[in-house]
């Protein structure tokens, strides 16, 4: 039974491409099969995959407007890793969308049809709540949402997770919320531990143990389409994405 | 002669709320008339200012669809310092002004007809190239691009520039850049050096020199409704926000 997770956060910048592209990595790195979905139209994942999406013909973008069968635009990226690429003309997707009936299920509808036997896929959104992040929900059974462990950031979890209802409501009764991973954490601000007390508080056990702090490789990685499991293996961050992916896995 | 700036990058996270806030507070400190506008429907720069989106009544929102007078949503935040708020209803805006034939240019006509004396005008914008931040580009004769001095937030700006020649040619003749700002910048890390040396390189003289560093009380400033410039009033980043105003007001 593959499990289809968005991964989504209308903040710009908390990390959900890097979310996507480590926990994709580190359940790979565990024998799954996994196939990454690349919905931003800046295409940032598509980039840390080492791909130039300048010279990506086939995208999702044909996915979505042209019915083009997912698996003829899949790309292996790693063992066991595979992505489905984005180009700029997604930004065009959701106002040539909007006159679908089903614009809001196409990507749902391409995933049903997928010809590949998969474990995981992991959906990566651009920062807002638009038709693109919409799809990735009604395609999702669960939704994991990354939250930068900042004040700005913790203010905009309470919109999203109205916005949730609403789709689980109205068009995807089995979204489920897998849970909050607090990202770019810093042990050592003071703001930072209060935010995370707070994500704690707030959301309970619906918190992953697992939290990323921030960790400058992180950030590096991707400058040679490398995750920060190989990148910088032993380190703090690359091990809380391992933990991150047992979680999910077993269960919290 | 008001001096109207956008400050857009449809990177997420890279520092355009923070900027708008916080260039706008050294401004008024210089004795400057400064309105700030939030046209991102998370209302960040909302928040900010000490305000709450959901207890905002008349709002941008208001303003970009019925014409309501720009001067009637306006609240003083600081002496100088003036905000026209967003609601979470702004989301709606995008597809309810699909259909006007002005809806490029609302924002542009409600800033022409502002019956308030101020000297700059600050337009923050949410990450996304849609029809909120194409109406802060049309109303803008300037505009500042914050990008963060990571890998990922680096290769958005070509996308970005090609689109603001797009609207420079078609839309708004006027529309210039003011400059690329390098944002939480961390000179002992050696990626993000070598980011700013690729800002510089590419993009010459079109770099500010103020460059702001990662520092902590900037994300936690906000908290209590203040900019890092009250908040943590010595600091490099505060520093920082001072050059930018000088360097604003008196040329590069
Ligand atoms: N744990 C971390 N430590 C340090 N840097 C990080 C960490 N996680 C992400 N980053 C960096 O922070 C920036 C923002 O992360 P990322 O781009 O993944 O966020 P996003 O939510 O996908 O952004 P967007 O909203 O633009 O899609 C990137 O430059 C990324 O490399
Ligand atoms: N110089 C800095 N040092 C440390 N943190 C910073 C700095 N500048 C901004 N931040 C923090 O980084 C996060 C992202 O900044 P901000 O929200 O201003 O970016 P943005 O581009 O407006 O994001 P969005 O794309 O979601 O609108 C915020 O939590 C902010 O407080
Ligand atoms: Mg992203
Ligand atoms: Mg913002």
């Amino acid at each position: 039974m593959k499990r289809i997770i968005a991964v989504a956060n209308q903040k710009g910048g908390v990390g959900k491409t890097t979310t996507v592209f480590n926990l994709g990595w580190a359940l790979a790195q565990l024998g799954k099969r996994v196939l990454l979905v690349d919905l931003d139209p800046q295409a940032a994942l598509t980039m840390s995959c080492g791909q130039d999406p300048y010279q990506v013909t086939r995208s999702l973008y044909t996915v979505l407007l042209r019915d083009t069968r997912l698996v003829s635009v899949l790309r292996q990226v790693a063992p066991n890793l595979y992505l489905a690429p984005a180009t700029s003309d997604l930004a065009r997707a959701e106002i040539a969308l909007s006159t679908f009936p089903d614009r809001a299920f196409r990507l749902s509808n391409a995933l049903q049809r997928l010809a590949l036997d998969v474990d995981f896929v992991l959906m990566d959104t651009p920062p807002s709540l638009g038709l693109l992040t919409v799809n990735a929900m009604t395609a999702a059974q669960e939704l994991l949402i990354p939250v930068q462990c900042q004040f700005l950031s913790m203010r905009g979890v309470r919109a999203l997770l109205e916005m949730v209802w609403r789709i689980h409501e109205r068009m995807n009764p089995s979204l489920a919320l897998l849970g909050i991973l607090p990202t770019m954490y810093r042990p050592e601000v003071e703001h930072s531990q209060a935010v995370l007390a707070e994500l704690q508080d707030v959301f309970q056990n619906k918190v992953f143990s697992a939290i990323i702090v921030d960790q400058p490789s992180v950030a590096e990685a991707p400058v040679s389409a490398q995750s920060v499991l190989t990148f910088d293996p032993d380190s703090p961050a690359a091990q809380a994405y391992r933990t991150l992916a047992q979680e999910i896995i077993h269960g919290k």
